[in-house]
């Protein structure tokens, strides 16, 4: 089973 | 202050349904363009992004920029007390430490009014990228949702595939396998059914059902779905709330070795 991602690092925290 | 009201609170009633299952806690965001909320849930895989333009209320006032901290089980429950017809009036003062709800019926023969506490929430505020999708499918949100509770029965995961000719959607698991095509229709007919699908490059990505299983109760609120992918980014899952807003999904996919 494929591990899960995490948006962690996509969105820049303002 | 705060004063919204919304002529057709069933929308409420709906957003709130759709996000109770990924956000326990959210600040609701106030100005005078409308009401946003943005929020992640614990396990930081998926991001709730709402936009209710003030367009959406009728009429809508808000002096000063106010966030309302709010336990998304507890406004569940008050919104219950609503009925499904009912008009919806948000009323909150400086400073915002309690959010009035009025429900009235068409008849206007009956006023409920319920207050609920608010919290202070610490929530970081995100800035979401504007990201050029390799592959931009809208369908019919029913057939989306069918498709991710189908899906759902095989496996944990999802795969799905844009390409030109359609998207498919496949799941594996123990007991066996299974996949549901959907072409794309063709141009000229641009019912609420159709399938349309924008290309950059085929792309293929995974994401856990569960997820997106939860992202399809907006069904009600939208006739369509738009899912929106470039590997390895996250999908973005759309529902357009008429001409005022839009309730978004960010889901991290399953990472590929």
């Amino acid at each position: 089973v494929a591990p899960q991602g995490r948006l962690d690092g996509f969105f820049k925290v303002t | 202050m705060l004063e919204a009201r919304l002529p057709q609170g069933a929308v409420l009633k709906k957003i709130v349904d759709a996000i109770k299952e990924i956000v326990s806690d959210a600040n609701f965001d106030c100005t005078d363009s409308g009401i946003t909320l943005q929020a992640m849930d614990s396990s930081h895989v998926a991001l709730v992004s709402l936009l209710l333009t003030s367009e959406a209320f009728d009429p809508y006032r808000c002096d000063r920029n106010l966030t309302l901290g709010i336990n998304i089980k507890t406004l569940v429950q008050i919104l219950k007390c609503s009925g499904n017809d009912d008009v919806i009036t948000l009323r909150a003062e400086e400073p915002a430490d309690t959010l009035a709800l009025v429900f009235e019926p068409p008849s206007l023969e009956r006023i409920s009014e319920y207050e609920m506490k608010l919290m202070d929430i610490d929530n970081e505020r995100l800035e979401i990228p504007d990201t050029a999708y390799h592959a931009e499918i809208t369908m019919a949100a029913s057939e989306f949702q069918r498709i991710c509770r189908d899906m759902q029965t095989l496996s944990e995961s999802v795969t799905i595939e844009a390409t030109k000719e359609g998207v498919k959607f496949s799941a594996e698991g123990e007991l066996g396998s299974g996949s549901v095509t959907l072409k794309q229709g063709g141009s000229i007919d641009s019912s609420a059914e159709t399938t349309t699908i924008e290309l950059v490059q085929p792309t293929t990505q995974t994401f856990s059902v569960k997820y997106l299983v939860n992202f399809s109760k907006s069904t009600s609120l939208a006739g369509q779905v738009r899912l929106a992918m470039t590997a390895p980014l996250p999908m973005l899952v759309e529902y357009k709330i008429s001409d005022c807003g839009h309730l978004r999904f960010f889901l991290a996919p399953k990472i590929d070795d």
